[in-house]
């Protein structure tokens, strides 16, 4: 700094300008990606879409309207994303399908699930959203199995088989909080949903991860209270 | 509370912006476009001790504790923020999955003497 300009809190030299900025940026950098617990800065390979997160927001946007008013509901819905919050931080997560195997019956998504959320925090509540594109007239039925892997990735255990009846094309609804919640409880930090369906359907979704109608799962989560120590 | 302006010497809050954009963080923060660092400076001599109080009323009673205790040999008080506000981020996280969160009393918006 000029000699003789001084800090006026703290009576230090006064720092140049440039060199002040720099400080400040890095402090909120810091700041940030603490807050995030985040290690460093996310590099981001497959950015989504403007046309899918804008569909999953709407859609996301309809399912809670629908929720809040549908009739006895209580104020507020049993959506718990109007659920007001303790004060603790809380997070809101898309997580979009990645392709897997696919056979001519079935097909295969999964959805990772980032180390740092899945530590330090408590899922509320996760719903799955998949576009239905039906093939003909009629009732079709489709088994969706929710499978996760341990954490070397190899085995995978069952956690749900549901059966959906697909009478039109459209967005259905699967509340998979129960296995989202033991996915992070395990560590773990994949979730597979397998969907089958008879022999003479093939895919049951609309083709394409570019389409606006991409399966992805919603959660909301929580940031866990405190570890509180007792000592005796 | 009061800005800081200029070569003010006294408690008030310095507005300090980060443009995400400028420190090559905007491909994986979506909203905001940055996020108002601002933070506190200046003295804080005896007689502003409490300024701006949460109430007038605090102020004085702190002036009065003050007088009272002859604490003419007290140091200055501090300048912090006395309001502050959450930072709302909708981010990429490593699996690219989008999350949306409020990091509280990320903003600071008004500052006072302790």
């Amino acid at each position: 700094a000029p000699e003789g300009v001084w800090c006026p809190a703290c009576g230090l030299a006064a720092l140049t300008p440039t060199t002040q900025r720099d400080v400040l940026i890095a402090l909120a950098k810091q700041s940030i990606l603490s807050k995030l617990r985040l290690p460093d800065r996310p590099n981001i390979t497959q950015p989504t879409s403007k046309g899918v997160l804008l569909t999953a927001l709407r859609r996301m946007h309809a399912r809670r309207v629908d929720t809040a008013f549908s009739p006895g509901m209580p104020r507020g819905g049993s959506d718990p994303h109007l659920r007001l919050g303790l004060g603790l931080q809380e997070y809101e997560i898309l997580s979009f399908a990645e392709s897997g195997s696919s056979t001519s019956r079935s097909a295969r998504l999964h959805f990772h699930f980032a180390q740092e959320l899945a530590g330090s925090t408590e899922i509320l509540h996760a719903t799955l959203y998949l576009f239905w594109a039906v093939p003909g007239p009629g009732t079709h039925p489709v088994t969706v199995r929710l499978l996760q892997s341990d954490l070397t990735g190899l085995n995978m255990t069952m956690a749900s088989e549901t059966q959906m009846e697909v009478q039109r094309a459209g967005w259905a609804t699967l509340d998979v909080s129960r296995a989202v919640q033991s996915l992070f409880v395990r560590g773990s930090q994949r979730l597979t949903v397998e969907l089958e369906v008879a022999e003479d359907w093939g895919s049951p979704l609309l083709a394409g991860h570019s389409d606006s109608h991409w399966p992805f799962v919603a959660a909301q989560a929580r940031a866990r209270t405190p570890h509180r120590v007792q000592r005796r | 509370g009061i800005d800081c302006s200029g070569d003010s010497q006294m408690c008030c809050r310095q507005e300090f912006f980060v443009d995400f954009k400028e420190i090559g963080w905007e491909d994986w923060i979506i909203q905001p476009e940055g996020y108002h660092m601002n933070y506190c400076a200046g003295l804080c001599p005896l007689h502003m001790a409490g300024i701006p109080g949460l109430a007038a009323s605090f102020h004085t009673a702190v002036a009065n504790l003050i007088k009272a205790n002859n604490a003419d040999a007290a140091v200055d008080s501090c300048c912090v923020p006395t309001q502050r506000r959450p930072l709302s981020l909708l981010y990429y996280d490593r699996d690219s999955n989008i999350v949306k969160t409020d990091i509280p009393d990320m903003i600071v918006d008004a500052c006072g003497c302790t």
